[in-house]
């Protein structure tokens, strides 16, 4: 059982650190990375953006699941970004392609499905609204991908600036008719489980704090978290930020979700227009 | 007494908010800037840099001084940044002329000088290492402005992450050989005046945090900060942030150094270059 997920945002805004802390395990080595983060200056990485993946085998909830992550170094890192969401586009057209071309063979028992299917997109903690990087992205992948807007470090903001800044984000986001990933809720369900979702519908965009540190709090307790001189910020904390909502639908709740959509609509779509050209 | 300061860095570094820290007094109107910062979804800002400086006499330690401080809009926010740089020169060369015009003037007893003295360069708490566009931008007016370079937002960096980023951004800086204001420490000075240069020169790049509303602190006290659910920051408080050794630089100790520094090196080394063009 497989599940591929790709984090896109500016460097600096916490992305390996999230996955670190969403699959509990050092699937980044954040002591390697910060040796490859910080280059020694003056030497210049191309102008491109990379696609690096990773893979690991985890265990949720009994199910064992081979989870791969896909990191996008560089991307808005220039002084001119320009055509940084070409080299995404064309990586996820390619699981496209391949997945196709699975399909078209004679034999096709076992599918091996190496397509995106979330998008984590990691959005500046400005307080502002979305910058026009952010919406350029989303306009040229939300037909491609399930897109799954977070608000980075969301610990620089108080909790009324998180309001305001979910409330702008989400009409831009409707301005530019750009559509994310909505956990549906469906009629038939249970009402525990309407009311679960509807829980986590009311939190997007995520704003999410990650740690890979255990820290220690004022009454002693140890807890994932970033500790400061005036106070320590719990992860799993919810009121401290909504990890724990961001995880529950990656993972328990919405993960079939998010392979059937992917299959279902972003996949067929892309074959189909493949086809008519 | 005139004192011209510029404010750059990509928006929602907290721009506006320090520089109503800094003064004391509303200087930006938060609330009609906050309408302005975020146009209705959709409505392109030209894709240029705006130049805007607002006016307030203000008193410190009973001297009268007329503070304009620069705004430069845009900067930074476009998805091609390439030449954002060039309305910010032009400006600060355009007040050299402006005083150069008056210099050559016959009656010249009374020269109103507009020139900018320092320019305090915002950079995002990535905890890396500086951008490539604060490269590109320090590299091009290092030799035309007093360079006082601040990690922004420090509040979402911890104690560690601070000092190593400090480190790592000095690196670069002596990497491209950048020219930052380094508060000059005379071998003539008492003691103290000395001890005090040295406390302030340590902290370069100041980490800094703003804020100007009163929130109030575990223990009662109303101090001006920022209130999250798990602590309060103190701007003013020397043990969570450097905003108080900036002030301190920038109004009591230094003021007079960048004013005469941009005086008789940058705008001589600017004078004499277009004489002998
Ligand atoms: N304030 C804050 N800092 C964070 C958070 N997550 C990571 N960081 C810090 O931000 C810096 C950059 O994180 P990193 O994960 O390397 O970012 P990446 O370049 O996007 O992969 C490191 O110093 C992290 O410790 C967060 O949620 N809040
Ligand atoms: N965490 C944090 N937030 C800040 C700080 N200064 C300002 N802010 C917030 O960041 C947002 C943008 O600030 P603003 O001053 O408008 O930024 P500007 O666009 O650079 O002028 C607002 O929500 C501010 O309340 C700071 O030092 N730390």
């Amino acid at each position: 059982f497989q599940f591929t997920a790709m984090v896109v945002g500016e460097s600096g805004l916490g992305k390996s650190t999230l996955i670190n802390t969403l699959f509990e395990n050092k699937l980044f080595d954040l002591e390697q990375r910060s040796r490859n983060a910080a280059p020694p200056p003056g030497t210049e990485r191309g102008r491109t953006v990379g696609i690096e993946s990773l893979s690991s085998d985890i265990e949720e909830n009994g199910v064992k699941l081979r989870l791969t992550v896909v990191d996008t170094p560089g991307y808005g890192d220039f002084i001119n970004n320009d055509d940084s969401w070409k080299p995404i586009v064309d990586n996820i057209e390619a699981r496209f392609d391949a997945y196709l071309e699975q399909e078209n063979r004679v034999n096709r028992a076992k599918l091996i499905d190496n397509r995106i299917h979330a998008c984590i997109y990691f959005i500046q903690p400005t307080g502002h609204s979305l910058k026009p990087l952010d919406i350029e992205f989303m306009r040229r992948l939300h037909t491609k991908v399930n897109l799954i807007p977070v608000i980075a470090k969301a610990d620089t903001l108080t909790d009324d600036e998180v309001t305001a800044f979910k409330r702008r984000i989400l009409n831009d986001i409707h301005h530019h008719q750009i559509q994310i990933f909505q956990p549906p809720v469906y009629e038939n369900e249970d009402e525990e489980t309407i009311a679960e979702n509807e829980e986590i519908l009311s939190k997007v965009p995520f704003a999410i704090v990650g740690s890979d540190t255990v820290v220690s709090t004022a009454d002693g307790r140890h807890v994932r978290g970033r500790a400061y001189p005036w106070g320590t910020i719990e992860v799993d904390n919810e009121g401290h930020c909504d990890f724990v909502k961001l995880r529950q639908m990656l993972i328990h709740t919405h993960m079939e979700e998010l392979r059937e959509h992917t299959n279902d609509v972003l996949y067929e779509g892309y074959r189909s227009e493949k086809l008519i050209a």
